[in-house]
């Protein structure tokens, strides 16, 4: 394998996003990228990174290899990188390391770092291709916004989708609380855009703390993609350049 | 808990 990729920050605000969610995690790489799919420990949310080669330049993958990394170990090495460094990633065929070199765009120092790799066994699932009843594309700072404002009163948040608006609305000790979008576009600014589509209404509730924690991948993406059908797992994605993407997928919660 | 199931059910090991 060999990887370069333009912004070492970018590699960086993934782990950032993802690491209190998932521990130790296999990033398989292929001709088509580097993929990551993990679950958390408690099984009720998964992770799925993918990385297209296109997003690298140049991307080389001679065969198909997994490499079991600690994301505290990759977090600290990414640390090491200055904000505009280039990061090549770089792995031998069977590999013990794998090798990170920073490059300062505008000056000639040069680093290197080896990061021990680990045998993973992951459980591989399978995600199916969903048609989702809502999808909703929102400012990623206003959902994280809602998430955190909301999480001061509830531990869940109901997500109600109709053709009037979004409303994510919750209630605790202290009293309730919602908020509520509709649709809305913003031609100097679309990063701000709200757009609702609908195929029919959804209503679902989610663990806030999971909520919150995506929201993590907010500095990725200005927008957030929401798409939920009643009874399957909600789906958060930030979509990275040249199709790349961070997803995280919960289930709802369900009625006792 | 029932999420555990449902993410079960809907991404099965492949």
């Amino acid at each position: 394998l060999e990887a370069r990729l333009e912004q070492a920050n970018l590699l960086k605000k993934v782990v950032d996003a993802i690491k209190d969610l998932v521990q130790d995690c296999n990033f398989d790489c292929n001709d088509s990228g580097i993929a990551l799919q993990a679950m958390d420990n408690s099984h009720v949310a998964l992770v799925s990174m993918m990385l297209k080669s296109e997003s690298f330049s140049p991307f080389r993958c001679d065969r198909n290899i997994a490499l079991g990394i600690n994301l505290t170990s990759l977090q600290k090495v990414l640390r090491c990188a200055n904000s505009e460094d280039i990061l090549t990633l770089k792995a031998e065929d069977a590999p013990d390391v794998v090798n990170l070199v920073f490059e300062s765009a505008d000056s000639d120092r040069l680093s290197e770092y080896d990061i021990k790799l680990m045998d993973i066994d992951q459980e591989h699932l399978g995600i199916p291709e969903t048609e989702y009843a809502a999808n909703i594309s929102m400012p990623s700072a206003e959902f994280q916004k809602i998430c955190r404002d909301l999480m001061a009163l509830s531990e869940s948040v109901a997500i109600e989708c109709t053709k009037e608006g979004v409303k994510f609305s919750c209630n605790g000790d202290i009293g309730s609380g919602s908020v509520t979008l509709r649709s809305h576009t913003n031609v100097d600014k679309p990063e701000n855009n709200v757009e609702i589509d609908l195929t029919e209404p959804v209503a679902l509730t989610f663990s806030l703390k999971y909520l919150v924690n995506f929201c993590k991948a907010s500095g990725l993406s200005g927008q957030v993609k929401l798409c939920l059908s009643n009874e399957v797992p909600l789906l958060v994605e930030y979509g990275l350049a040249s199709n790349s993407y961070l997803r995280f997928y919960l289930a709802p919660k369900i009625g006792d | 808990t029932l999420q555990q199931i449902l993410l079960g059910l809907y991404f099965p090991s492949s």
